[in-house]
């Protein structure tokens, strides 16, 4: 019953693609299905990039208001945060890979696209936003995921998000808080400016049986080398930003703090509490880093004591 | 049963894995930067 | 666990070659397994009862061959070449392999100097060949070679037969790990246990600071 889901009906499929639900509520998909094959190779793909943004497409079907990703494969372009469309250096390449695709018996259509932002997280810059509204435009039901590969080694878990834009002009309900994560200074006002013209969905993973024994298998031969690593080794330079970044950020809350005293009596109150927000947020930035430090030299101390204090 | 013996034998003289003044140097200079991080952290914190 | 597993197959044949011939037969088996490319284990071969018969026979110098392979080294054949046949060239080769594997048990940073002496070898270019394509490529070692340093650092060596008393030092050694992992086991739990009564204290004063803000507050209102 778990693979069931790997099964594509087709004329369920073109049928919502005729109903076309999304056209009457642009928040209608909530919820995004990742399969685990298609997460290995978009982590894989973004991590090999190193700190170039890398981008790729990802195919999968849809089921009500979920969008369930089967696949992934990579596109032969980079730096997708440096141009206003990257995606149409690989057009061709696309349309040969989707028509060789179901010449091989794959089905499923292109469902989204995924890029990468190393070591600065999970949201839509002002180029992704304009990307993701012109291929909802065209190309419905479509989805863009982002992943932090640098993040993702040094929390230990993958930082990845989905998102969805809303139409131009339509103004959001209040949207629910979400979880809070660190922007760095030179990217916080491209953040901040666009965060409203788009909503995340929530991500589940599923895998085959195949997949959880082939899971098993590599766990088996690659035990060693990922118990091996220290994220203090490997993410040196990205924390040395990380704590560059912080610093800048502590700078500007500071020289913020001392105008405040000299500028006009507006609203002092508010002010007060934007700044006493911004320190918070700075603390909860300095608290994070400072975990994953811990983390890693945690694990570094529990290797050495397990390892080179026993003696002959 | 010899075998075993043999591997075991072979596992254990690769202990200690790392055991040198360059490592201890290093080790102990990551030890230091992260004390430094969380006492920045625990001043940012104040 | 590789050379292992690739080398169990041999010693079961040989042991059955053993078990099956008697006297002089045996020195050909001896001779056979002690130049086979791919064994380098010989306890069970010499815990078969036809081997042991050699003892004190005009074979017998066969049996002290099969036991300088099972634990000796090049050097200690040098030393008693009087007693022990004529080797063969694969016979020379594979015991100088069996010497690094004994020089690797006592240290991890094996100099060229050191090794060049225990393996009767002239050259550097020639120890390093030796050590790339007979110790490394076979799979009996594994390493960084330093030709800076002039030394062979060894990551990984093969085990070789067990010598009279080393099981003590193993036992005793495993022990010692065993009790370094529990105690870090405990410590890690102890260390969680901590942890989690902190951040319990924690949110428990923080609410107690804002319970007296809201206090002062209605105070002052």
């Amino acid at each position: 019953s778990s693979d069931a889901i790997f099964y594509y009906d087709e004329t369920a499929q073109t049928k919502f693609q005729q109903e076309k639900p999304w056209t009457n509520d642009p928040h209608y998909f909530k919820r995004v299905k990742i399969s685990a094959l298609a997460l290995l190779k978009m982590v894989v793909h973004a991590r090999s990039g190193g700190t170039i943004e890398v981008m790729g497409l990802m195919q999968g079907k849809t089921d009500g208001d979920a969008i369930i990703v089967m696949d992934a494969f990579a596109l032969p372009v980079e730096g997708t945060e440096t141009r206003v469309n990257a995606q149409a250096d690989a057009y061709e390449y696309m349309v040969d890979y989707s028509q060789t695709n179901k010449q091989a018996g794959r089905l499923e259509n292109v469902v989204g696209w995924y890029h990468s932002h190393p070591g600065y997280g999970c949201w839509l810059s002002g180029i992704d936003v304009s990307t993701q509204m012109l291929n909802q435009q065209f190309q419905e039901p479509f989805l863009a995921v982002v992943i932090d590969p640098t993040r993702t080694v040094s929390a230990g878990k993958v930082e990845i998000g989905a998102f969805r834009t809303y139409p131009e002009g339509y103004k959001p309900p209040d949207e629910p808080v979400s979880e809070y994560q660190t922007i760095p200074l030179n990217k916080i006002e491209d953040f901040g400016v666009h965060c409203k013209q788009y909503y995340s969905l929530d991500i589940t993973y599923f895998k085959s049986s195949l997949d959880s024994h082939l899971l098993d298998l590599l766990w088996n031969k690659y035990w060693v080398n990922t118990l091996s690593s220290s994220p203090l080794l490997g993410n040196g330079d990205y924390v040395a930003g990380q704590i560059s970044d912080l610093a800048e950020k502590l700078e500007q809350a500071e020289n913020q703090l001392s105008h405040s005293r000299f500028g006009p009596l507006i609203a002092p109150a508010q002010r007060k509490k934007e700044e006493e927000s911004q320190l918070a947020k700075i603390t909860c930035d300095s608290a994070k880093i400072t975990v994953e430090q811990v983390h890693g030299l945690m694990s570094q101390v529990i290797k050495d004591i397990l390892f080179n204090t026993v003696r002959q | 049963e010899n075998s075993l013996l043999r591997q075991v034998s072979s596992l254990l003289r690769r202990l200690p894995a790392i055991e040198s003044e360059k490592f201890q140097d290093d080790f102990l200079m990551e030890y230091n930067d992260t004390l430094l991080v969380s006492y920045l952290a625990m001043f940012t914190n104040c | 666990m590789d050379i292992e597993q690739r080398q169990a197959e041999h010693i079961e044949y040989f042991v059955k070659q053993a078990s099956a011939v008697r006297g002089s037969a045996l020195t050909t088996v001896i001779v056979d397994a002690t130049s086979h490319p791919s064994l380098f284990a010989f306890s069970e071969i010499l815990a078969v009862p036809n081997i042991l018969e050699l003892e004190g026979t005009e074979n017998s110098m066969y049996l002290y061959l099969l036991r300088l392979f099972a634990q000796g080294t090049w050097t200690q054949y040098k030393n008693f070449t009087g007693n022990l046949p004529q080797l063969v060239p694969d016979q020379v080769l594979k015991l100088k392999q069996l010497t690094v594997l004994t020089l690797a048990e006592t240290t991890k940073v094996l100099p060229y100097d050191l090794l060049m002496q225990e393996l009767d070898v002239s050259n550097v270019r020639e120890l390093e060949d030796f050590l790339i394509n007979e110790c490394m490529y076979v799979g009996i070692v594994r390493g960084k070679l330093d030709q800076l340093r002039r030394c062979f650092e060894v990551q990984f060596a093969a085990g070789r037969d067990l010598r009279p008393g080393q099981l003590a030092s193993m036992i005793e050694t495993l022990s010692d790990w065993l009790m370094t992992s529990d105690n870090l086991l405990v410590s890690i739990q102890e260390k969680i246990k901590w942890a989690d009564t902190m951040s319990q204290l924690d949110k428990k004063h923080h609410k107690d600071i804002e319970e007296k803000v809201d206090e002062v507050k209605k105070t002052l209102s």
